[in-house]
């Protein structure tokens, strides 16, 4: 180890292990990490992947579903059911690099199973488990991002087959941006307006068939591709999907909360934004993610701070390790403090998903509100924090930040991300304020307010 | 007329009501903003875009406030290592008080937060600098990142950055040559011009 970094570590007040334990519940779940992460290091096949910075973005794509392909066939030997032990296992294959089966394992599975009837999950969820079918979620159209309620894509019964009839009647209805479309994906959940009995019922969520599973070729009337070069997700080919007069049994809308009668009788949910749970879903993970890359970025700009010494502060006296100059402590602490508070806030983000959901089970909508808003605006604020904090460490290391073996290049394409995607972070930091401007109304009402919202009623003014 | 109880002792209690109190008079004011608007004449949707910078403000300080709340918890949680306790604290405080300065006006507008306390809070941020630089190297290890998902030179745990920088270089595909092919094509015909 490099005596400059081993005197930092020889100085600390603290054993880091105590950090480690308190980031990820306790010893336990620490050692278990610790196992799960050696098993993927000590892979031999992980040797053979070849280095990600070399490669071109078809080769990336290509190395990724090899990676992805080689990881599942793992996890099912291994026996992995938890799906944190499996997403600890494919990040030390797959850090920052996505994948292309990340919606399949997201979006695709959860929606499936949030928003699928008993019957639905018994017939999809058993094939998307094993791989049979690989899915992914299109939302997202060319012309219609986070403002959900423009989505122009239809989805129009016909009692007499009892069929969805789909289309995108406009050029900016396409499918556009969602994740593992292109070329990866057979199956995938279309959010289009539905039409029965003359009237439009709003969107819902069908699955439609992509390719033909013996050829792969896309069947007729679904035109889909890659949309090409992004600033980063090279691993994912995020795709278009254009419909014309796609037929899709009546079986095929996930019908948990909206239903259509075989005649064609529409039965309306009982709260609306139950369709954007798997939106909500991963919108509360976000902030972990934001946390973890910003993390990372701090880990690297820190140690390389300790080991970097430049310019003397007393003529003569040698040196000094950067990270004794204030103006590098001003840069690198708030970031580092910042990544904190964002990989706690994500856990406790994470937690309120899965008790709300666990009520929404129950039929006790009465959270959901609360999450949604809160959701929304920790994402916006988490990644655009990571966003610039991960910037600021890059620039902190100098001329070396700029290199792909800093490492920051990597991460930085991976956050900033999301800043747009899952809702573009204004339009989402908006859709807080509108549930601040109803906790406000019903403040002034004498309502009580959510336990969040409780400084509302507390504070003067 | 109520202000602020924030010393140089930097509570946390003190910190989290500046952030409840931020974020409740920005949320007001959107509500207020929106009031008068709409008591002119405007459509509701009009008004609320006419105030749509404001509410993004609320907003952000709504989320702000959360956040310290949420890691002032963690750093009161009862099974906290006590090493780890006041290097936590030290985070948390440099956390809050960052974001305040960040944003010093909008705890200041109503007198809330007094130039006083700021000047305070400017030298306690500089303080915790020093307080947390001994342990800025553990508190990275504590995060226990493996190289290997770091893929950094710079980042390595055994710090050995440059012999990792100049293997790196010495792996660049253009080395793979001694003289690049597009000397021969192109730099060649162009020197013997």
């Amino acid at each position: 180890v490099n005596p400059d970094l081993q005197n930092e570590r020889n100085k600390a007040t603290f054993d880091p292990i105590q950090l480690t334990y308190l980031l990820h519940n306790g010893p336990q779940q620490t050692r278990r990490k610790r196992y799960i992460q050696s098993l993927a290091l000590n892979d031999r096949v992980k040797q053979n992947f070849r280095t990600w910075t070399e490669l071109s973005r078809e080769e990336r794509y290509e190395e990724s579903m090899k990676k992805c392909i080689y990881c599942a066939d793992r996890v099912k030997e291994l026996g992995f059911k938890d799906p944190v032990d499996i997403y600890i296992y494919n990040q030390m294959f797959t850090g920052h690099e996505n994948s292309p089966f990340g919606l399949h394992n997201s979006m695709f599975t959860d929606v499936l199973t949030q928003q699928g009837t008993e019957e639905q999950k018994a017939k999809w969820l058993p094939l998307a488990k094993n791989y049979q079918i690989l899915g992914t979620y299109a939302q997202t159209e060319m012309g219609h991002g986070t403002f959900v309620r423009g989505l122009e894509t239809t989805a129009t019964y016909d009692p007499k087959t009892q069929e969805f009839v789909l289309n995108s009647p406009t050029l900016t209805s396409i499918k556009y941006w969602p994740g593992a479309l292109g070329k990866t994906s057979n199956h995938c959940i279309v959010i289009a307006q539905l039409y029965t009995q003359g009237h439009c019922h709003g969107l819902q969520p069908f699955i439609v068939p992509l390719r033909n599973l013996d050829n792969y070729q896309p069947l007729p009337g679904v035109e889909v591709g890659d949309i090409g070069l992004k600033f980063g997700y090279d691993a994912v080919d995020n795709g278009y999907l254009r419909l014309s007069n796609i037929r899709i049994p009546r079986e095929n809308m996930l019908m948990r909360y909206s239903k259509v009668t075989e005649d064609g009788v529409f039965i309306k949910p009982k709260n609306d934004k139950l369709l954007y749970g798997g939106m909500v879903m991963i919108r509360s993970f976000i902030t972990g993610d934001c946390g973890r890359g910003l993390s990372q970025a701090c880990t690297i700009a820190i140690r390389y701070s300790s080991v970097r010494h430049q310019t003397e502060v007393t003529p003569g006296k040698g040196e000094e390790k950067i990270l004794d100059y204030q103006t590098q402590q001003y840069k690198l602490f708030p970031a580092l403090s910042t990544a904190l508070a964002y990989l706690f806030a994500g856990n406790a983000i994470r937690e309120m998903y899965l008790r709300v959901m666990a009520d929404i089970n129950k039929g006790a909508l009465g959270e959901l509100p609360q999450l949604h808003a809160l959701s929304s605006g920790l994402k916006a604020c988490s990644s655009y924090a990571a966003s610039e904090m991960i910037e600021t460490c890059r620039m902190a290391c100098g001329g070396h930040g700029y290199s792909q073996a800093s490492g920051f290049p990597k991460i930085y394409v991976n956050v900033t991300p999301a800043c747009t995607y899952e809702g573009e972070n204004t339009v989402l930091l908006l859709q807080t304020a509108r549930y601040l401007m109803k906790c406000l109304n019903s403040s002034a009402q004498g309502e009580e307010l959510p336990t969040l919202m409780s400084y509302l009623n507390k504070s003067t003014g | 007329g109520k202000t602020s109880t924030i010393t140089d002792r930097l509570s946390l209690r003190s910190l989290v009501e500046a952030f409840e109190h931020r974020a409740a008079r920005l949320i007001r004011e959107c509500g207020s903003r929106i009031q008068t608007l709409t008591s002119r004449g405007m459509k509701p949707d009009v008004a609320l875009n006419s105030t749509s910078v404001q509410l993004v403000k609320a907003a952000t300080a709504h989320v702000e406030c959360c956040v310290v709340k949420i890691f002032v918890n963690e750093v009161e949680r009862k099974d906290v290592n006590p090493q780890l306790k006041p290097v936590l604290q030290a985070m948390c405080q440099l956390y809050t008080v960052y974001l305040l300065l960040q944003n010093s006006g909008e705890f200041m507008q109503d007198g809330f937060v007094t130039g006083q306390q700021v000047e305070v809070l400017n030298s306690k941020l500089l303080d915790l600098l020093s307080e947390i630089r001994p342990n800025a190297v553990a508190i990275v290890d504590g995060f226990d990142i493996p190289d290997a998902m770091l893929a950094s030179a710079l980042g390595r745990f055994d710090g050995q950055v440059y012999e990792a920088l100049y293997q790196y270089a010495r792996n660049s595909k253009l080395n793979k040559t001694e003289v690049s092919d597009a000397y021969y094509k192109h730099l060649k015909p162009f020197l013997d011009r």
